[in-house]
């Protein structure tokens, strides 16, 4: 099972 | 202009892939528990695609902002981002394999209501399974389901922890299931060599869960019955003695009072001053704003009990922070 991380990072 | 969360994530991403030095809750008195978890075979990290924070609050074409580089995937967690590309990303599904989608939300103002209900729209129709769990250590979906799946090979979700117990002390506690943040390991390993004789409740879990520590919000939600993401937490991890202490995990919110009718149970006295303390900051956060406020609109304005509150008016004013006079309260 193959997961993906959708996240937010400070610009 | 919206900010998000960034901090979570990084926690989640750290837990999941057992960095050594990603756990620090027990200093100098660490020993190394994680090392005997890893991930299953067969489970991978496809990619983490970041999204930049803060984003403006309405986009006008959210689809130029959806990543060009989202590998395939079978689940997606999606962490604090903006809710516009999340529903881009979730319309473009198909053309990455997804079958699954997880929305944590530590705090109710992750995702909108209306959000909520376009990505469950969306899902629906494409045959994906979605959660939004508040907090992430609440989400236990059916073990038959691909979300119960996702929490059963990465270990993530509301908590699941195997004791066992001789002549009531807990010999070993092997994590299953952890908190995403990773507080459940740190939990299980101080509960080994306690035993179930002891106030572990409270000396053990609340003490270790709480210092790793848990940032769900101190929120009151009325999705969640009136408690905060962070309550509900605590009682996940309070769940981990369910099996041998049935009286710990108690859901059900209203009792029967001496006069015959059903109350509202009352609150933990160990959560009494967490929550005359944040009833406090609203207390001073509301004058900040408009000075003076009588207590009728102060008890419509803030949503903490009459007796917390009362409290909180008592040791502001005894502090000198406010000043009352009659029923108005303002600020010395």
């Amino acid at each position: 099972m193959k997961l993906a991380i959708l996240r937010s990072v400070r610009s | 202009l919206d900010t998000f969360d960034t901090l979570f994530a990084d926690r989640v991403i750290g837990n999941l892939l057992n960095r050594v030095d990603f756990c620090t809750a027990c200093g100098s008195e660490c020993i190394r528990c994680r090392k005997v978890y890893g991930m299953e075979p067969g489970t991978e990290l496809a990619g983490i695609v970041s999204l930049p924070s803060p984003m403006p609050h309405l986009l006008e074409r959210p689809v130029e902002h959806v990543p060009p580089d989202i590998p395939e995937h079978d689940v997606l967690l999606a962490i604090a981002v903006h809710e516009q590309v999340l529903l881009e990303i979730l319309k473009q599904a198909p053309s990455f394999g997804l079958r699954a989608v997880v929305v944590p939300l530590e705090t109710p103002d992750w995702i909108s209501e209306s959000a909520r209900a376009q990505a469950h729209i969306i899902c629906e129709d494409l045959g994906i399974e979605i959660a939004f769990p508040k907090p992430f250590c609440s989400f236990r979906p059916p073990a038959n389901s691909v979300l119960g799946e996702f929490r059963r090979l990465f270990h993530i979700g509301m908590p699941d922890v195997s004791l066992e117990v001789r002549d009531r002390t807990i010999t070993s506690a092997k994590v299953s299931v952890s908190a995403a943040c990773g507080a459940t390991y740190c939990v299980a390993r101080w509960l080994e060599g306690r035993s179930l004789s002891e106030n572990i409740e409270l000396e053990v879990i609340s003490r270790w869960w709480h210092s790793y520590p848990c940032t769900a919000s101190m929120e009151r939600d009325p999705e969640l019955g009136g408690e905060t993401p962070l309550h509900v937490a605590g009682q996940a991890h309070l769940g981990i003695l369910s099996p041998w202490k049935s009286h710990v995990v108690d859901e059900d919110p209203l009792v029967l009072s001496p006069l015959g009718t059903m109350v509202q149970r009352p609150i933990p006295p160990e959560e009494n001053r967490r929550n005359i303390e944040g009833a406090m900051r609203a207390v001073l956060a509301t004058l900040e704003t408009r000075g003076s406020i009588s207590l009728e609109d102060l008890r419509g304005s803030v949503a903490f009990s009459p007796a917390i509150l009362n409290m909180a008016l008592l040791t502001l004013k005894h502090q000198g922070l406010t000043r009352t006079d009659g029923m108005v309260i303002s600020r010395p």
